[in-house]
């Protein structure tokens, strides 16, 4: 079996007032085993 | 006298034959399989390569066979033989016994035994509020951007659009609110009919900036997680969101292995599956729950009489069966590690 997300995130960098970035990055890598509840994206 | 003799050579002998046959094929597959993972460790892309296998599969009735699959491994087993059973299960697949949230003899059959919950804690879901969370215990195959323009690579060669995966039903309401006037209205081209959807809109033109804030341009991602059997198989939330829709798209039951995946084309397209879509904070959100061969059905936690992989004479003839969830515009509300689904077998 498999599960496909599909999202909608944001893609540029920009900063919020307080300087953090906005841009979402993956944290995995393929092939990565995952459990769930683990962080994918940030 | 004699013949005894003879049928007590001959038996033996078959099933000796047998165990050899079986065991060489499952010696050339542990052979294939190293020669694969071997390749991908040197960054070998797999590519897309259709062979007999592939070609037989489509005249299999894997859908019988998954119900099939289905009935036998729901047979009750006594009690004394279930953590036997299980624990051969667990040592084959790779699967951890220490979670199961009940003691193994309390698993009446291998069906209720596959979809186990776990103990409490097993699974921490992360903390950190504007993280995806994995929806399942699995493997990362692909992940990415959607650019305009571009598929969802199954294996280098063989792609599918995300429209195909997630099907073309219009949503309007979100899309009309989410997309503040910056984005053009997309002609349905098929039938002349104005309509647009989420991940239409969003693929069509997917850097859409939000003119009433400083918050930054979106795009469309996407990620697919293979589940081995060994895993468990239940489906929770990877963010907070709203789910509006449920799509059921009966369809074929293909395995979905490595093998399958390069040689069987529009595999996740083909295959049986269930779509929930709807809202998260930073926008689209979309989650599809894809069946095999012997994990055919899928039951939903939120919608507990969906009922999946049933015999169906004619596939891909109709269009997916949608329901929207009321209330209309809220729909399902979801925390990030909510249980959504869970994969059965057959």
């Amino acid at each position: 079996s498999t599960v496909v997300l599909v999202f909608q995130a944001p893609v540029c960098k920009a900063s919020d007032e307080d300087g953090s970035s906005q841009e979402f990055k993956f944290c995995v890598k393929r092939g990565d085993k995952v459990r769930m509840g683990e962080a994918l994206g940030r | 006298s004699s013949s005894s003799e003879g049928n007590a050579f001959f038996v033996p002998g078959a099933t000796v034959a047998t165990i050899l046959m079986l065991g060489v094929l499952h010696a050339r597959r542990l052979y294939e399989d190293k020669k694969m993972e071997e390749a991908r460790e040197k960054g070998i892309e797999i590519e897309f390569s259709p062979d007999k296998k592939a070609t037989f599969l489509r005249l299999m009735p894997l859908r019988t066979i998954s119900r099939i699959w289905g009935n036998v491994t729901s047979v009750e087993y006594p009690i004394w033989l279930r953590p036997y059973i299980y624990k051969a299960w667990a040592r084959a697949f790779h699967s951890n016994l220490e979670e199961a949230a009940l003691p193994l003899d309390q698993y009446a059959s291998l069906r209720d035994f596959f979809v186990r919950t776990l103990k409490e804690g097993s699974r921490p879901i992360d903390s950190d509020p504007h993280s995806l969370a994995s929806p399942v215990d699995g493997t990362i195959l692909r992940f990415g951007e959607l650019k305009p323009g571009t598929m969802i690579e199954q294996v280098k060669g063989a792609s599918y659009s995300a429209a195909s995966l997630l099907g073309a039903r219009s949503f309007l309401s979100i899309a009309q609110d989410d997309a503040i006037g910056e984005i053009d209205e997309l002609e349905n081209t098929s039938n002349g009919a104005s309509k647009k959807s989420w991940w239409r809109v969003s693929l069509a033109s997917p850097k859409v900036r939000d003119t009433t804030s400083v918050r930054p341009m979106k795009g469309v991602f996407y990620c697919v997680i293979y589940l081995k059997p060994g895993d468990y198989h239940r489906v929770h939330s990877p963010v907070n969101w709203q789910v509006f829709i449920r799509r059921h798209f009966p369809g074929q039951l293909y395995p979905v292995n490595e093998r399958a995946r390069r040689t069987i084309k529009n595999l996740y397209v083909e295959n049986e599956r269930v779509v929930l879509e709807g809202q998260w904070e930073e926008g689209f959100m979309a989650l599809a729950a894809i069946g095999a061969t012997n994990i055919g059905s899928i039951e939903l936690a939120i919608e507990p009489e969906l009922r999946t992989n049933r015999p169906q004479k004619l596939l891909h003839s109709e269009p997916p069966k949608e329901r929207v969830y009321e209330p209309e515009g809220v729909g399902v509300v979801l925390k990030k590690g909510d249980e959504v689904a869970a994969f059965n077998m057959g």
